[in-house]
């Protein structure tokens, strides 16, 4: 068996625009059983990304607006990056998920900590 | 390499008890940066989990009750277990963690995906 590239299991990204409802992200977080949801701009290139875990935030503080919880600053991945440099990525920023981009920043699709684990459970 | 017992890369678990305000343990994740909270009664015995999932649920279905977001029926993993297998019992109910009890329903700690996906990161 060798390498497993990120594109073999790549899934497509939930996205949401920075102007919607922190409720309505929610509500797209839970219909799609996800945690991750990423901010894109009008061109459909990343400018954020926002998880549970920051809609968890924003009860545990009280924050009503979504630009509040937003992360800006994001790890990404490429589709010809494998899973054990995607593996270290995340264990490296203790972060659960990477959006894959393209050369001009344009996203791809997601892979999480989930998709990661899974690998480990085929026989 | 041999297989990976879940003794070996078990964290201790976040508790809270069923009582609690759901702002209480929204802070409590946040505090402890996870994403899954065990829920546990007087004797230490596991009666539930809550994870940032559920915080998000209840944000978009304007639920302010924790009892009203906590997943009684846990799927739970004993410390001899391996990884493949815990990887496998996640990926088929759709879940991100595994509480590991002794016989007795004790919560020992916890592994989640993200635990797992480390793995596969090391050289
Ligand atoms: C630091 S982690 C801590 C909890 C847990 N390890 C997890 O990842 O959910 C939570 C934060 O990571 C951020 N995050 C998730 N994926 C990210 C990524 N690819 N790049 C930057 N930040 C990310 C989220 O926006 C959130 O604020
Ligand atoms: C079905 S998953 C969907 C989202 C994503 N796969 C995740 O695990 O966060 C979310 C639900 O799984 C539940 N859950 C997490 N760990 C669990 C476990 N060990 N046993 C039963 N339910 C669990 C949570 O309480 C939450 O309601």
């Amino acid at each position: 068996e060798g390498p497993v590239f990120l594109r073999s299991i790549v899934r497509p990204a939930v996205t949401c625009s920075e102007d919607e409802d922190l409720e309505a992200v929610a509500s797209k977080l839970i219909e799609n059983s996800v945690n991750h949801i990423v901010v894109t701009g009008p061109d459909g290139k990343l400018t954020g990304i926002v998880t549970s875990w920051d809609i968890t935030k924003a009860v545990a503080q009280g924050i009503t607006d979504l630009r509040k919880v937003i992360t800006r600053k994001v790890f990404t991945a490429l589709p010809d990056e494998t899973v054990d440099v995607a593996s270290r990525r995340m264990a490296q920023h203790g972060i659960s998920a990477l959006p894959i981009v393209d050369s001009d920043g344009r996203v791809l699709g997601i892979v999480t900590s989930e998709d990661i684990a899974k690998l480990l459970g085929r026989r």
